[in-house]
């Protein structure tokens, strides 16, 4: 039977694979949908209540200057403008005015590497973008064209991981023949994986969210049990409510800033297979699964970059 | 050309553009 | 088969409600102050063009004296139709030196064209419509989208025509 499994999700990984050579990005967009594009000549904190306002965590951005696309707006350019804040308490003036065209300044400021803004044409296969996303660790990659007259850049989207994943959870009937468990592909994150306490200071996750280079710190309790996590987007949180300054909070207490419509964060196991995790993906909007073990403690994370690293270049 | 009410001085106007065969509402956030 | 050997499941400690009750029970200082972020997902509500109830005589000047202060061009209205403004306006953008070449050595043609034109909605309540009108190259020479029909344009970018309508109106509202 083991063997069975071995051989079904072996070619079910395959006939993923060719699906995603054979589609493109252009055929993941839906038949009408919304982009919401930054001027960069918007202020910091006006951005912020349009991603809020929208219910968006990022942005592609507006050069009208040199009439070009200038790259996304992410919550890591927050999680910069918060850093720099914390060294430069008395710079409150030049972040309380701080545009958008600013953030690469104060990137450089902090000494934080630039995010790799890979973008692909949406004509090209699917299975190439994601490739890119992945060599660029960004989750989020934009599809631009060219205006054919006046040959100036179109932000047609921006593809991301999770989008990816649903359109294959939605397309790919094979998904259900993936029913090896999870702790035997070597798709979990075990080693090295950051965590704090509740009463550890939001300052200090934010800090372990950059030099991890990840986008979410699990918090557990002093048996390892995984009680909560703190992600990037709950800074955009932080700021709106302007308690930025009051950077000493512990985390526990910025989380009360969470909307209540936050959905919760998804737990899993080893023995848990891809057929039932691309099914939740289908059904709910999920970024990360924490693998627990049966008491509850944290064993590992498995992110969206992990499965769509394994669809593609795993077996 | 769509507008919106301008909040927080700040003006938001959007088209529906055709893509090929998709339909994208580009809507753009701009300083007042 | 999938439901039931699954494991998966929402944690519950990190549902916001659970979790604000935890910190309060646990008495951390803070927690009684800071409220949860209210995502009003207020929708935006959209007008077509922008809305007047001035006299429309008065809409139009205010219109030409923006359309002038940005450095725009009109050709000269008929007189069987005050009510629609036809304009040229060179959008000069600080792109690379060779700003009207593209990388194919191809002309970028610079001049959008735009017509506005004024609608009586009802009584006293007035409506300034925009509509993209193509482009010209400043050479006079007529632009590449005559040999390209409407349908044929498949790749069109918005934001030239978002952002000169955005400089008008926003020249409008601060004149006003």
């Amino acid at each position: 039977n083991r063997e069975k499994l071995h051989v079904e999700q072996k070619l079910a990984i395959e006939s993923i694979r060719k699906f995603l050579d054979s589609k493109t990005s252009y055929d993941v967009l839906p038949v009408s949908y919304r982009l919401i594009v930054l001027d960069t000549s918007l202020m910091v904190k006006k951005s912020l209540n349009v991603l809020l306002q929208n219910n968006i965590v990022s942005a592609p951005l507006w050069d009208s200057k040199t009439s070009k696309f200038a790259g996304l707006l992410t919550s890591s350019d927050f999680i910069n403008v918060i850093q720099y804040y914390f060294s430069n308490p008395d710079k409150f003036e030049l972040v309380d005015k701080l545009q958008l065209s600013g953030l690469k300044d104060i990137e450089k400021a902090i000494g934080a590497e630039p995010l790799d803004m890979a973008s692909i044409h949406p004509s090209k296969p699917l299975f190439e973008a994601c490739l890119k996303m992945l060599n660029s660790k960004s989750r989020r990659i934009p599809l631009i064209d060219k205006d054919e007259e006046t040959h100036r850049e179109i932000v047609v989207s921006v593809l991301t991981q999770y989008r990816i994943l649903k359109f294959v959870a939605l397309n790919c009937r094979e998904t259900h023949f993936l029913k090896r468990p999870i702790g035997e592909l070597n798709i979990i994150s075990e080693q090295n994986v950051k965590k704090c306490r509740m009463t550890t200071p939001v300052i200090d996750v934010i800090q372990l969210l950059t030099q991890g280079g990840v986008s979410s710190i699990p918090i557990v309790d002093e048996e390892g049990v995984l009680i909560n996590i703190y992600e990037a987007i709950d800074v955009l949180g932080l700021i709106k409510g302007g308690i930025y300054n009051d950077l000493s909070l512990s985390v526990g207490e910025a989380l009360m800033r969470r909307s209540d419509d936050f959905e919760g964060v998804y737990t899993c196991t080893r023995n848990d297979k891809l057929s039932t995790i691309m099914d939740n993906i289908r059904k709910s909007r999920i970024h990360r699964f924490f693998v627990v073990d049966e008491n509850g403690r944290l064993v590992g994370v498995m992110t969206l970059s992990d499965i769509l690293k394994y669809i593609l270049l795993g077996e | 050309l769509a507008t919106s009410s301008i909040k927080h001085n700040t003006l938001c106007v959007a088209s529906i553009v055709r893509y090929r065969q998709k339909y994208v509402t580009q809507i753009l956030y701009a300083p007042l | 088969s999938n439901e039931e050997d699954s494991t998966l499941s929402i944690l519950p400690t990190s549902l916001p409600q659970i979790h604000r009750a935890n910190m309060l029970a646990q008495g951390f200082p803070a927690a009684s102050k800071i409220s949860p972020l209210v995502n009003k997902k207020s929708k935006t509500r959209w007008h077509f063009g922008i809305r007047s109830h001035s006299y429309p005589l008065d809409v139009m000047g205010e219109i030409y004296i923006a359309l002038k202060n940005l450095g725009a061009e009109w050709a000269k209205p008929s007189e069987e139709d005050l009510w629609t403004i036809r304009v040229r306006w060179r959008y000069d953008v600080l792109e690379n030196s060779n700003a009207f070449n593209s990388e194919d050595g191809k002309k970028i043609p610079d001049l959008m064209k735009m017509v506005i034109q004024l609608f009586q909605i009802e009584t006293n309540n007035y409506l300034v419509d925009f509509k993209f009108d193509g482009w010209e190259s400043n050479y006079g020479d007529m632009t590449k989208r005559s040999n390209i029909s409407e349908d044929e344009m498949s790749t069109f970018s918005a934001y030239p025509f978002l952002h000169l309508t955005a400089k008008l109106i926003m020249e409008l509202a601060v004149n006003s």
